[in-house]
Order: C-alpha cells, then structure tokens, then sequence
C-alpha cells in the first residue's frame, strides 16, 4: 500500500520513445483541398530522457553531458524528447487556382525519437 | 482567420488562453500560418469550387507513389515507363487543363489542328521543370480493323504535336510558326490516352526562355487524304481534343487533354524515391 501511494505520488514517466499520432486532415477542415489521404500517420515524441540515458535512446553526446550536469544541478533541464529521424509523405491536392499537384512534403512523418 | 489554414476553433483557444495580449496572439497566429502557407507553397488557403476536376490520371500517380499503392495493378502498370521515368527526378507533379475559349479548332482536307493554351503561370519560379507530357484521349472508332487485322493499315492515323513560336509578321497566312515536339502513327481500334513528349517547350516557356505561345495538334489520316470530309470529321471526332468533337459532355472533363509537368523544388526527395524507401 505505501509502494502504490509513493508511486502514485511519483509516478514512474515513459521513457522517450514514438507514440501514435493519425492526423485526420478533416479534423482541421484540410479534406476540402486535400483530395489524397485523408489523413495520415504523423507520429509524436515523448518521454523522458532520465539519468543515465541508455543506448537505445539515441542521445547524442551533448544530450548525454547535460543530462549528467542535470543529475547535480536540477536548475539545468535535461535533453529532450525529439524525432531524431523523419520522413515524406506524397500529398494530392488542389492549390488556389483550383490546380490539381502531387507533392512530396519531407520531414512529416517520425520515424524514430531520442533525447537531443 | 476563416479563410486561412488555421482552423477557427484553434485560433480562438489561443487568443483566449490569455498568455498574449490580443494583438500579440493575432500577430503569432498570423506568423503561424504563413509559416504553414509556406510549407505547402500556397499564396492562400485554397477554397476550390464544387465544379473543380481532379484528374483520374493524378489519383493514379498518387496511388503509385503512395506507401499504400497496389503497383501491380493494371491501371499503374498501363501508366508506363514515361511518368515512372519523370517521376524519379521529381517531387512536384502538376496537372493543367487548357483555356477553352483561347482553343482554336480548324478541320480541313482530312486533318483536324486544335490550338491549345495552357496557363503555366502557377508554376512557381524555383520549380525546375525536369519533364513533361501532353496527354490526350483516343476512343475507338466503331468498326474499325481490330488490331490482327489485314486491313491494319487503314485504320491508322497520325497525331502531331507541335509547339508554336509565334504568328508569320507581315504574311497573309494565319497558319502560326510551328515546331514538331512528338509524332505517332496510332490505331483506330483502341481506346486509350496517347502521352506525348513536350519537355523541351514546356522548359522553356517555365524557365523564361520563351514566351508561351501553346501547342498545336494535328491528327491526319495518311491512308485517306482523299477521303471525303464527312467521312474525315467521322474519324477525328474519335480523338478528344476539343469539347466541340466530344459527344458526351459528361464526361468531357475526364477526358480533356490534360498537360502535366515534372519539376523539382530544391527540397527533399522525388515522389519516386519515398515509395522506394519505404
């Protein structure tokens, strides 16, 4: 019982990591230009970036430095959750002259996260 | 803020969380979303109308392109090795219909010659044309020789498509200053969308080499120069190049001539290489 009430008081934070994230281009009135998708996976980051950072985390190495400063001086923050890796999606949609363009928009989609 | 790429609901929680003045806040979210218009390329939030076509060619290029697309499907595997070619080197593929009443239609001794004007000024400078192709629909002729026939050779007719430089100065001609982009010889018997070559103009006209002057096809019956002009109008009704020679006005707007180009930015990867990828 005092291990569940301490946990609820410090409860334990995911480590970083990519959590699901579908945009639906209706949700921001988007569907009426956009003809293809109708939304997509985007994908977001979040987590901690605790002492000391495992491997799989991604850290580079100032990420690393600043979360071992952070270990003695809680006044520096520590690294940040980030996609580390990203990808394109093709989009199909009308522009303002009523023009139909197949785009490759790059940077949309995370394909991985770490702390930076 | 209703015509913009931020919806209304987003822009009110902002402006209402209070963690600016409301200047301020009106002047962040305008920042917003030029930053977003700018992203796409957009000038301002498209709003298109009811009546905007969306070209049967453009969804299949995105389907083949696309993470999701089924690429052995007859439809992809029928768009050829052109747009697969183009596409690799692009990352913006753009669709155009031409000005119908810039058209100019003229019918005579067994040929039909159609003007077109496409109106490329929303390409936008930076964009680096690498390819392009003029796309125009053949339906069958009834009766024609299937394609094992003997009687091949007389249902055949020739497409020619020419870039036009300008108008004769101080000549009683009318006929426009021409130069040949693409030729083929095609079959009576089969109904199919013909892609030509017109790169090299549409490159020039883009990248400011040359003033926009439009095309001009040309579809001739080699075999039936003779033939009588009845019988000649008959045939080239069969090839889709003017709303005028097209009997089902329904479904006109799907088989338009339809101009596309291939252009790359300067950012990112073609449309080709994120399908490899994945």
């Amino acid at each position: 019982q005092a291990l569940r009430k301490q946990r609820r008081k410090h409860p334990h934070k995911a480590s970083c990591k990519r959590h699901t994230l579908y945009v639906d281009f209706s949700d921001v009135q988007w569907n009426e230009w956009i003809v293809a998708p109708a939304g997509y996976h985007a994908y977001y980051c979040q987590g901690e970036c605790p002492f000391p950072l495992p491997d799989h985390l991604n850290a580079t190495n100032h990420a690393i430095v600043q979360t071992l400063v952070n270990s003695v001086n809680p006044s520096i923050p520590r690294a940040c959750c980030v996609p580390t890796e990203l990808s394109a999606i093709s989009l199909l949609y009308l522009d303002e002259y009523e023009k139909v363009i197949l785009k490759n928009y790059q940077d949309m989609v995370v394909e991985g996260c770490g702390c930076r | 803020g209703a015509a913009g790429l931020i919806p209304e609901v987003g822009r009110r929680k902002f402006s209402e969380s209070g963690k600016q003045s409301p200047e301020r806040s009106e002047s962040f979210l305008n920042e917003f979303e030029l930053r977003l218009l700018k992203m796409f390329g957009l000038g301002r939030r498209p709003t298109p109308s009811k009546n905007a076509v969306v070209p049967q060619y453009m969804v299949d290029l995105y389907h083949m392109h696309s993470a999701n697309g089924d690429h052995s499907t007859k439809r992809t595997k029928s768009m050829g090795k052109h747009a697969e070619r183009a596409a690799s080197k692009a990352n913006t593929i753009r669709s155009f219909h031409h000005e119908e009443s810039m058209e100019a239609l003229a019918s005579l001794k067994g040929k039909t010659t159609q003007q077109f004007y496409f109106n490329l000024t929303s390409i936008p400078k930076e964009e680096l044309i690498t390819s392009a192709e003029l796309r125009i629909y053949r339906d069958q002729v009834i009766g024609a020789a299937p394609p094992n026939s003997s009687a091949l050779a007389g249902g055949l007719h020739r497409i020619n498509i020419y870039e036009i430089f300008g108008v004769p100065v101080g000549s009683n001609s009318t006929e426009p200053l021409v130069r040949l982009l693409d030729t083929r010889l095609v079959q009576d018997s089969l109904s199919r969308w013909e892609s030509f070559d017109v790169s090299p103009a549409v490159s020039q006209w883009t990248s400011g080499q040359g003033p926009n002057h439009g095309f001009m096809v040309e579809v001739l019956h080699p075999e039936h120069e003779e033939m009588d002009s009845e019988h000649s109008q008959r045939r080239n009704k069969h090839v889709r190049v003017s709303r005028s020679l097209h009997q089902d006005q329904d479904s006109w707007p799907q088989a338009r001539p339809l101009l596309v180009t291939y252009g790359h930015d300067g950012h990112g990867d073609s449309v080709l290489h994120t399908r490899q990828k994945r």
